[in-house]
């Protein structure tokens, strides 16, 4: 039972912390190796780590992969390339063991699906390059856009950003994950989709160490004027984005890939 | 009595914020028109705010040019053009007033004494764009880097941060204010600054909104966990680097500008 997520953003938003956190937080803690740190990838090559988690009960080999050096250079243009090219070739792979004559019973599926965005805390709106990145990102897989860092923001200011964020994405028409007009929803689930949309992009913070609040032990940052915990709603939204890409909607995530990105994929493939 | 200082960083860095704090804080705020807030400039043009404010019984005409939209296109390359050409500017400005027959007594000076240098807080190190754009600068002016929106890093991490920019800066020759090799420097000063150069790049948080702690009003960010206080030297560097400019090092910052780095253009231009 595999499920591929990818984490797409410039170096020093958190991505690898949030890896982590993601593996560290309460239900997977059980089944991981909490030593086994993943570092951010110091070279330029696309990585992936993969761990076996529990999730009420089922098993779930999760593998995250990083995308280090994204968009840090003076000149950004085609920085979404390597990226792009990492997707398609996993299509390419499922593809080519599809169409094989002796393929395996089960095709092992590397197929991301689903691509965590790292938008900046800068509080205005989207950069230039963001926009640019997520308009193709969103043609080939699901995107999940997020606040990297949103302790960096009071209330007031997520709130605004996320305003103009939302607005950022519907002026350039970039339809990130879950897209509220599936057919086969039905009422309850385009309900619930319509309140995810709402608080899309999610205000994120990640952490691996943890520190004692009100007797209990807990993920967090601790700073001079507090302790920021990961798991605490009233602090930010990673819970939301666990329960969501883990729990709520891990099989919509993975049937959209394969019934929309990868029949897409494959359409164009076999035509040409 | 005329100090200029301007302030140079990609948007969302906190730098009008910062401008405000610096009116703002403890003794401008005397003086000042707490109401009179400036807004980051909308537009690409580069923009100057004055207010005169009073510094131990001195008044003094602060003027803060901010650069907006800086690095934050998606090819990035020159981004520093439009920052070399306001300072030169200056210093042509100066110039021809200094060599004009009927020149004024005293020549208004609006000549950038002081470059602060906006570093986002990854946590990492410089960006290939921080380098470049550094590099070109303190070639022209007195460069003083800070980590923007430090509160986003813990101790640790700040101090890390620090370790490795110096070490980045060092690696690449760029020399940022103050040099410790002003021949003509005493013995105190030299031992201050180079207290001074340990404690660069400052760890600033700029806030205007203010809030009510241990009975007092403070300037600060208000979260879930915590209030962060900008004057307070536990929770970051902003007095430091406030003290710096403008009482300290002013007279300093000045004396350099006018007799090394306007002296370095008026030689290139003459020659020419
Ligand atoms: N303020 C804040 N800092 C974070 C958060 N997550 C990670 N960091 C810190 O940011 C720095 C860079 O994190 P890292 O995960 O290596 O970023 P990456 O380059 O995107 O993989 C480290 O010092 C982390 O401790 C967060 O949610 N909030
Ligand atoms: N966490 C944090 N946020 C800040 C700080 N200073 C400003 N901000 C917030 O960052 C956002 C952008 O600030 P602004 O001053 O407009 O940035 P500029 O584009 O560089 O001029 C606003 O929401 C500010 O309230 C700071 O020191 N720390």
């Amino acid at each position: 039972f595999e499920f591929n997520v990818m984490v797409v953003g410039g170096a020093g938003l958190g991505k690898s912390t949030l890896v982590n956190t993601l593996f560290k937080s309460k239900v997977s803690r059980r089944v991981c190796h909490p030593e086994e740190e993943y570092k951010t990838p110091k070279t330029i090559e696309i990585k992936s780590i993969s761990h076996v988690i529990e999730e009420k009960g089922i098993r779930l080999q999760l593998t995250i992969t990083d995308t280090p050096g994204f968009g840090d250079h003076v000149d950004n243009s085609k920085c979404w390339q390597p990226i792009m090219r990492h997707i398609n070739d996993q299509y390419e792979k499922y593809l080519n063991e599809e169409i094989s004559i002796k393929r395996r019973k089960r095709i092992p599926d590397t197929r991301v699906h689903c691509c965590i965005y790292f938008i900046p805390p800068s509080g205005h709106s989207l950069r230039p390059v963001d926009i640019e990145v997520m308009k193709r990102l969103v043609q080939v897989a699901n995107v999940i856009p997020v606040i990297a860092k949103s302790d960096s923001l009071t209330e007031e200011e997520r709130e605004a950003f996320k305003q103009r964020i939302q607005k950022d994405l519907e002026a350039n028409e970039i339809r990130v994950y879950p897209t509220v007009d599936n057919a086969d929803n039905d009422e309850d689930e385009l309900g619930n989709n319509a309140k995810i949309k709402e608080r899309i992009p999610f205000a994120v913070v990640g952490s691996t160490s943890q520190h004692q609040v009100a007797g209990k032990s807990v993920l967090g940052r601790k700073t001079r004027w507090g302790i920021v915990e990961v798991e605490n709603e009233a602090h930010c939204e990673f819970i939301h984005l666990r329960n969501m890409i883990i729990r709520t909607h891990l099989q919509d995530l993975k049937e959209v890939t394969a019934q929309v990105h990868y029949e897409l994929y494959r359409h164009k493939r076999l035509e040409t």
